[in-house]
């Protein structure tokens, strides 16, 4: 898995964040582990999780993205595999 | 609402469902009754029935494990997944798995079972995840009051466009 969801460079995300954040988008929001080498399609895929979530589509990873992601949540994913 | 996929559905409306193990943060009795009136907002606005069987394979088998319990999709100690369902099928379609390391209760407290075990039902009738807030279907975890529980609109459509309302006889 790539390193890190692309985010804003200015935004104060830790890396630990990061992380959390890329589990969560492949497991409910399936990122194909070859395209994710590039970051534009991770980008894409946070995106779908934004819009699903009717939160602000930035493609970053911005706190109100993080707490939504860090909400107690049922396992089936909101993209199926 | 949406659907699993366009033919994931019960091809019976009469659907059994067993409990095959308990949690230990409730009485069996409390158990009973959550899971009987989670299936109950189902089945008070579609022609589904569902009855409790207490051997054999049922079309529902319902559990509570830890981390690796047997199927593909470990869960995750607590908090984050709380619970998981497949879509109708045979073998482990129409399954429920909850997280044993979530603090199970019947109160507001914690993780209230009856409002995720009516959400994974869901799931195992055909139902996909909602993007409407306000909707059971919706996939995180949000308390409401649950004596007298009524089904939202977003989720009663959603049951009624797969297997057509109750019938009042």
């Amino acid at each position: 898995l790539p390193a890190a969801v692309p985010v804003n460079p200015k935004s104060e995300n830790n890396e630990g964040d990061f992380q959390f954040a890329e589990g969560y988008l492949n497991r409910f929001y399936t990122i194909s582990t070859v395209k994710s080498r590039s970051r534009g399609p991770v980008t894409e895929t946070l995106k779908r999780m934004q819009s699903f979530f009717k939160l602000n589509v930035t493609g970053t990873l911005d706190r109100e993205t993080m707490e939504v992601m860090k909400r107690p949540r049922c396992g089936v994913p909101d993209v199926a595999k | 609402y949406s659907f699993l996929s366009s033919n994931s559905k019960w091809s019976t409306n009469k659907i059994t469902y067993r409990i095959v193990n308990y949690t230990p943060d409730l009485t069996v009795a409390d158990v009973d009754q959550t899971i009987a009136k989670a299936f109950k907002v189902w089945s008070d606005v579609s022609p589904l029935t569902f009855t409790k069987i207490n051997s054999g394979t049922a079309d529902i088998m319902i559990s509570f494990g830890t981390k690796s319990h047997g199927d593909l999709f470990p869960f995750d100690g607590p908090s984050g997944t709380l619970a998981h369902a497949f879509g109708p099928g045979s073998d482990i379609g129409g399954d429920a798995h909850f997280d044993e390391d979530e603090t199970w209760t019947t109160t507001s407290r914690s993780i209230n079972l009856f409002l995720v075990a009516a959400h994974e039902f869901g799931h195992a009738l055909g139902l996909d995840h909602s993007t409407n807030p306000s909707a059971l279907m919706f996939p995180t975890y949000s308390y409401v009051p649950t004596e007298r529980y009524k089904l939202p609109t977003d989720d009663v459509n959603g049951i009624q466009a797969l297997y057509g309302k109750r019938t009042v006889i």
